[in-house]
């Protein structure tokens, strides 16, 4: 639906909102490695969409397992994302991961990457482009 | 900033880009002038303008709004969740999904309707794909991935400003500083 302006949005809509794509995803607060969730396929198709998972099989191979390809992909995430890289399901992760994006993948063909946030990092893309960040 | 794979632009000498938008939306004057201000702030900063076209088909630029899976490998996911993609340099293709609740003037988030994303400022982010820039993790920067529904973001930050001056140039009027850096290359890459 397209509005030309805030104040043409009817009443009747706002209190109709319907959940976001993603709420869900907010019921994987506190998945950790090692573990099996119900439906955390789903989120692994979510992350490999977006290139955090490198070399992944097609999305219906997806198992519900956290295994150790999903924590590396988590870790990178909160890294790109400048959150605390624990490596699990927190609650900030989470949030993030549910917010409404650009279907651009963050990493591309794992020669494209966001960088590491604030603290000094060196993002390898192939060896053609590498940035080093530098926090002021 | 970041760049697509092998640093995608446009073709050196690139001076201008044509636009059109999916004949079949049916779009009004008030929504293509959203994304004339969005191309806009791009031309501010660099050496490329942007120029409508009613050519739809040899247009530079082909901006759509689509529901689902509309052929393009991308199938877009209902409400919120993705926005909108874009595609590297020198495709041209710009897609909105359609079941979004596009708000295109006004205080966004202003807005009751806990959906309503602004329509502006995805605009910008998709424009900077389409010139050839990737994510930023600056969470200031328009290239950084998301955005919250009922959100306005809409200028250029340093980080957004660094990264186009350096795939086309500044704008020899561009006035702004972009001088405090908050990234650097590292120069023993030679980039």
């Amino acid at each position: 639906r397209l509005f030309p302006n805030v104040s043409s949005i009817p009443t009747w809509i706002s209190k109709n909102a319907p959940p976001g794509a993603w709420d869900a995803y907010l019921n994987f607060t506190g998945c950790r490695q090692g573990e099996n969730y119900d439906g955390l396929s789903k989120l692994k198709t979510y992350f490999n969409q977006f290139g955090y998972i490198p070399n992944a099989p097609s999305s219906s191979n997806f198992t519900d397992d956290f295994d150790d390809a999903f924590e590396a992909a988590v870790r990178n995430y909160q890294k790109n994302f400048n959150l605390n890289v624990t490596g699990f399901l927190d609650n900030a992760t989470l949030n993030q991961v549910v917010k409404p994006r650009c279907g651009v993948a963050d990493i591309i063909n794992g020669t494209t990457s966001m960088n590491s946030g604030k603290t000094n990092s060196t993002a390898s893309s192939n060896n053609t482009l590498k940035f080093h960040t530098v926090s002021h | 900033y970041t760049f697509f794979s092998e640093m995608q632009r446009w073709p050196e000498g690139t001076q201008e880009l044509t636009y059109a938008f999916e004949p079949n939306n049916g779009l009004d004057d008030v929504v293509k002038g959203v994304f004339s201000n969005a191309f806009d702030r791009w031309s501010e900063v660099t050496t490329i303008t942007f120029r409508e076209t009613t050519s739809y088909e040899s247009a530079d630029i082909k901006i759509g709004f689509y529901s689902g899976d509309h052929g393009d490998g991308e199938p877009f996911d209902g409400v919120l969740g993705t926005l909108a993609h874009a595609f590297s340099p020198t495709n041209g293709r710009l897609h909105l999904d359609g079941a979004e609740d596009w708000v295109a003037t006004g205080d966004v988030t202003a807005s009751d309707l806990t959906t309503a994303v602004d329509l502006e400022s995805v605009a910008v982010h998709e424009i900077g794909h389409l010139l050839g820039l990737g994510h930023s993790s600056v969470e200031e920067a328009i290239m950084y991935p998301t955005i919250g529904a009922r959100t306005r973001k809409v200028e250029l930050a340093d980080d957004d400003i660094q990264g186009i001056q350096v795939l086309y140039g500044s704008n020899p009027n561009f006035t702004g500083s972009t001088t405090t850096s908050s990234r650097e290359n590292d120069s023993s890459n030679g980039f």
